[in-house]
């Protein structure tokens, strides 16, 4: 993987990483229905469980090339869990 | 795979095309999804039969945003298509985003590349991490004529359903299958290519270095997903890195080992007459330049540099070939000498005498 470019990420970068890691990683099905709000442990869990999948630089966190591979047509099935 | 191993219990399995997008022509949707079928039944003991009515085991459709089962696409690029796990009802199931741009080329997203991914799916993998496995989850064009499986694709839906039946190919295997000793076995087209010779029978091919003990076996689709299998004739234009192929009345090209493009061509661009269905054999003579074409119990003569048939054919194979045919099976030729094949005989005939000068078993060349 390419060296991963430390930024910050924009509102929306994290809303779509959310999403596409909620979609392909399973990121709600972790947290209690009575919590609402995702925590930053689970969304960095799951954003370092996908790094790992697609072979990038396990960081936890929103680098350019874990979005650049976010953002790439895909298939819609998720890497890791089921469809519900 | 997926979690828990879901497979078919079966090994013939039914598919339906359930609508068409309209960014292709119907037969090239019909031949990218019979193709990316192919694929997997080359490396499986699984049989794909397509039903143009009621409910088949995968179902395929071509469908905008929300459709029905709770995972709506979402336009033009990210998600491009998805398949489900093996199972009834919608299980075994591939969709497809009609927002993309199908294609049977590079342009947009091409249905072919895609399609082996979903039915991959639908026959139960999952997601792979491996780059370089069609079952990887992120989309890259890859040319589909040079198109194969990698190895942990292979592992992966073999560790389901096992390999392929005894005559369906192997990926690389590093001797050819005992099929090729059998006594009775006869080949559809032999050519050489390059520096091996190669003997197609129906899906597969074996090739040989002559000089040397090393062979293999290959499938077709595998090398080249777009070629039917069956291939009834071949010969090569050494010096041009050419290798024509023939089924029925249809002709490739292939060059520096990559099909060309606008291809398949119709045999009577060569000069055939419409009676003629099919081409037993052919072979090139460098001495000539020319190449000869069996047909039943005829041949035609076709000169390469002028790109015509020659004036006064057919003739009979008989009366100018003799000891040959009537009618052959296959034909290439090495060393000045053309090597027909008849059944499970092989006839090796000396081009500047014109005769044969030894009868060997068709398999001879894998030292059976």
């Amino acid at each position: 993987a390419s060296q991963a470019k430390v930024i910050s990420p924009t509102e929306m970068d994290e809303e779509f990483a959310e999403m596409y890691l909620n979609h392909f990683y399973g990121l709600t099905e972790t947290i209690p229905m009575t919590k609402m709000k995702i925590s930053r442990d689970s969304l960095k869990e799951k954003i370092q469980e996908m790094q790992k999948f697609f072979g990038l630089n396990v960081t936890g966190q929103l680098d350019t090339s874990t979005l650049e591979v976010m953002h790439k047509p895909r298939c819609g099935v998720p890497d890791v869990h089921h469809y519900s | 795979t997926f979690q828990g191993r879901p497979v078919w219990k079966k090994h013939e399995i039914t598919y339906r095309i359930n609508n068409y997008t309209p960014d292709m022509k119907k037969e090239d949707v019909d031949y990218a999804i019979q193709k990316a079928f192919q694929v997997w039944s080359d490396v499986t003991p699984l049989k794909f039969r397509r039903v143009h009515a009621g409910e088949a085991d995968i179902m395929i459709s071509f469908a905008n945003g929300a459709h029905g089962d709770f995972n709506p696409f979402d336009g033009k690029d990210g998600i491009l298509a998805h398949a489900y796990e093996p199972g009834p009802g919608i299980g075994g199931d591939a969709h497809f985003d009609e927002a993309e741009t199908w294609s049977k080329n590079q342009q947009g997203r091409n249905l072919f590349l895609v399609a082996v991914h979903e039915l991959g799916h639908s026959l139960g993998l999952g997601h792979s991490n491996d780059r370089k496995a069609i079952m990887y989850p992120n989309y890259g064009y890859l040319d589909p004529n040079t198109f194969h499986l990698s190895s942990d694709d292979i592992r992966g839906i073999q560790s389901l359903y096992g390999g392929p039946e005894k005559h369906q190919p192997m990926p690389n295997p590093d001797r050819p299958k005992p099929a090729v000793c059998d006594p009775n076995l006869s080949f559809d087209a032999v050519t050489t290519l390059g520096d091996k010779i190669i003997f197609f029978k129906d899906g597969v091919f074996w090739w040989k270095f002559p000089e040397t003990s090393k062979t293999g076996i290959s499938s077709i689709s595998s090398l080249w997903p777009t070629l039917p299998s069956g291939i009834q004739a071949a010969y090569e234009i050494e010096a041009r890195k050419q290798v024509f192929l023939f089924k029925d009345d249809k002709y490739w090209l292939l060059s520096n080992l990559r099909l060309q493009p606008n291809y398949p061509k119709s045999i009577y661009s060569l000069g055939f007459p419409k009676y003629v269905k099919k081409i037993d054999g052919a072979v090139f003579n460098p001495l000539l330049y020319k190449t000869y074409f069996f047909v039943n119990s005829w041949y035609w003569r076709y000169d390469e540099r002028n790109q015509r048939m020659d004036p006064g054919y057919p003739r009979q194979i008989t009366k100018n070939f003799p000891g040959i045919g009537p009618k052959i099976d296959a034909v290439f030729y090495f060393k000045r000498n053309y090597y027909f094949f008849q059944g499970s005989t092989q006839l090796q005939y000396d081009v500047m005498l014109h005769r044969v000068t030894k009868r060997l078993r068709s398999s001879n060349w894998f030292g059976c």
